[in-house]
């Protein structure tokens, strides 16, 4: 543990907080991805089906638990208890076409060719792409609201932080994990536009048409 | 490069 990795985690717990509290207290779900966080959940699932086999430490197990609660806890908001105010109009990304590259892309390339590896490699290439039909359906309405954009920074902020740790990491442990690295680099290209929207144009954010 | 394994991050 370093003081990048825990502020990597520190900032992912936030966005996620951020946005289940934001639906929760508005009680609408309006500008929010349900299929983004549908991909969230089943990062989650997929990749902390370990919980079971190995034991880490408790800091581990908690936060495995928390973020596996959280994201389920938001997907529940947003399709059943706030789900009149679930904009399915918007949220039309085709998520096959993010699903079936990662996929055969898991199957392709992992450290070992078993179903918790695969899973694992899975829910890492998926989680750099999970968070598309959220942009896309900002890019659709062009716009978002605030609480929005800041969930989206401090998700983005996550992947940035855990680049520090990975670099951290190898010169510390000599540890790095090419998976992870290759893909949390292109996951945090993804944000890079909006980081820039974010800090040029303040908070709420309006896409040109 | 590869390595990787001992997945001990969230």
């Amino acid at each position: 543990m370093n003081i990048f990795r825990l502020a990597g985690d520190v900032s992912h717990l936030v966005a996620i907080l951020i946005l289940l509290m934001k639906i929760w207290r508005s009680k609408s779900c309006a500008g929010i991805s349900g299929r983004s966080q549908v991909l969230f959940a089943l990062v989650f699932t997929t990749r902390y089906l370990d919980l079971f086999t190995v034991y880490i430490s408790a800091y581990n197990t908690v936060m495995k638990v928390v973020f596996l609660a959280l994201s389920y806890a938001t997907v529940y908001l947003i399709y059943m208890r706030f789900r009149n105010s679930y904009d399915s109009e918007n949220d039309t990304f085709r998520v096959e076409f993010l699903l079936i590259p990662v996929i055969g892309l898991s199957f392709l390339e992992n450290y070992a060719f078993t179903p918790l590896e695969i899973l694992w490699t899975f829910s890492i290439f998926l989680e750099s792409v999970a968070i598309m039909p959220q942009l896309f359906m900002i890019t659709k309405t062009g716009e978002a609201e605030s609480i929005t954009t800041h969930y989206l920074f401090f998700l983005g902020l996550y992947r940035a932080l855990y680049i520090a740790n990975w670099v951290w990491r190898y010169h510390t442990e000599g540890f790095y994990d090419q998976i992870a690295i290759v893909s949390g680099v292109v996951q945090t290209i993804f944000y890079c536009d909006f980081f820039y929207l974010y800090v040029t144009r303040g908070e709420e954010i309006r896409t040109p048409s | 490069w590869r390595r990787g394994i001992r997945h001990d991050e969230l």
